[in-house]
């Protein structure tokens, strides 16, 4: 599973 | 979708029922006054990163309700406000949450660490508001539809980080754990909704 690269969730 | 309209929805709830009831009785200022920290260090990425106009507008939304609400239970309906109850120590919660924030994060930034700060706190601030319905032992059914509206959108996200994982091999342990937290958190609460209020009764405690 890859890290989130940036935050697209609220 | 369902999970942020849940949110959306409890922020509505409450801002109608302290805008029409003119009074925030059973309200937890501190409560409301985290979710406005929660909101602020979250969405400090409107000034670095751009995800779509839905999303940029949903934070905007969320930051700008949740200092409304801190302002109308602090200053404009602050004679409603029953201080007395609110009792619990908030900062039990910002200090051990801001310690772990720098010690588990995924990137050792200032963006990512104050990302990292509203994710745990989330899962928390709203012990403030719980603690104050075991104090009084009781709540209005509107302050109750407001809490599941409002723990059941985290509880819809797990739905979409298991989807997410499995279809786009997506996996954010820090949102997932905490967002688990914050669910089980509400667990109690869900319990006394379903077998009291959804009967038509309102939730009162045994003292």
């Amino acid at each position: 599973a890859k890290a989130a690269q940036f935050h697209d969730e609220l | 979708l369902c999970g942020d309209m849940s949110h959306l929805l409890a922020i509505i709830i409450l801002l109608m029922k302290i805008w029409k009831t003119r009074s925030c009785a059973g309200i937890s200022g501190k409560s409301q006054a985290l979710f406005a920290l929660v909101f602020t260090t979250r969405y400090l990425d409107l000034f670095t990163s751009f995800i779509s106009l839905y999303n940029t507008i949903m934070k905007v939304f969320f930051i700008v309700s949740s200092y409304f609400t801190v302002f109308l239970i602090y200053f404009k309906f602050k004679a409603t406000y029953d201080s007395n109850h609110d009792t619990f120590r908030a900062e039990f919660l910002v200090v051990p949450v801001g310690g772990l924030s720098i010690l588990v994060n995924s990137e050792f930034t200032p963006l990512e660490i104050l990302w990292t700060f509203s994710i745990y706190l989330e899962s928390v601030a709203i012990l403030p508001q719980l603690f104050m319905v075991s104090k009084t032992g009781e709540a209005e059914s509107i302050t109750s539809h407001y809490l599941f509206a409002l723990g059941s959108y985290r509880a819809l996200y797990i739905f979409n980080w298991i989807y997410r994982y499995y279809f786009e091999g997506f996996f954010d342990l820090i949102a997932v754990v905490s967002g688990c937290v914050q669910t089980i958190l509400y667990c109690d609460f869900f319990y006394l909704y379903i077998t009291k209020v959804l009967r038509g009764k309102k939730i009162t405690l045994p003292a």
